[in-house]
């Protein structure tokens, strides 16, 4: 499944 | 990471370090929107609300503190120390008619309903418009100084790198987030008319000048 999550980048 | 996004940042840092030199060298903010400052301060600080709870790497709290810090700082400037300088008549768009409708959006178009996860969300949309009370003082005033043409170019630039990363990271990571794209595709084409008269103008030495 597709992570969704781009809390990692500013 | 990945080199789209490093130097999509790098690209970032470039604008803020271009917009803080052009205001301390020339010792003014004419030319500047105060509201697009405010509006992207508002955009760090709903988005790094998690800078002490949630550790990515060195380099992503360095830089989250360098960004909270130097939009705060630049909106302090504007507004305090070269006030005199601040062309407060040409810049009048405004803000609630992208705050509200931004924050409504969060509230109903967001991954989850929680208080991070809403404010996370209403800063990628704000941010995808902030740049719009600078783009329409630019269309009023019908210029801009070169200094500031080049700061917009770094500063547009940054999120249309950041699409590339994103590209990147679903053909290669499984990982895609269409709340960040789809704002990052509005905010780069917002600048795409800037970007030509930038190509067209600025790169042939010319000043920024919009068609009267």
């Amino acid at each position: 499944t597709l992570k969704q999550k781009s809390k990692d980048e500013l | 990471m990945n080199a789209f996004r490093l130097v999509g940042d790098l690209c970032h840092l470039a604008a803020i370090v271009l917009l803080l030199l052009k205001i301390w060298k020339s010792r003014s903010v004419a030319g500047l929107s105060g509201k697009s400052q405010i509006l992207f301060g508002l955009v760090f600080v709903t988005r790094y609300l998690d800078l002490v709870t949630n550790f990515v790497s060195p380099y992503n709290t360095i830089m989250k503190v360098f960004f909270l810090s130097s939009s705060i700082a630049t909106v302090y400037l504007i507004y305090t120390k070269f006030k005199a300088t601040y062309d407060g008549n040409h810049d009048t768009f405004r803000m609630e008619f992208l705050l509200i409708p931004c924050a409504l959006l969060a509230i109903v178009v967001n991954h989850e309903f929680s208080p991070m996860e809403i404010l996370w969300t209403f800063s990628i949309y704000l941010e995808a418009v902030a740049i719009l009370p600078q783009l329409f003082m630019i269309s009023k005033t019908g210029e801009a100084e070169t200094i500031t043409s080049h700061y917009l170019f770094a500063l547009g630039s940054y999120r249309g790198l950041y699409i590339m990363n994103w590209l990147y990271r679903y053909y290669y990571e499984n990982n895609f987030d269409v709340i960040a794209v789809v704002a990052g595709i509005v905010q780069t084409v917002l600048y795409c008319d800037f970007f030509y008269l930038y190509i067209t103008k600025v790169l042939q030495g010319k000043k920024l000048q919009l068609p009267a």
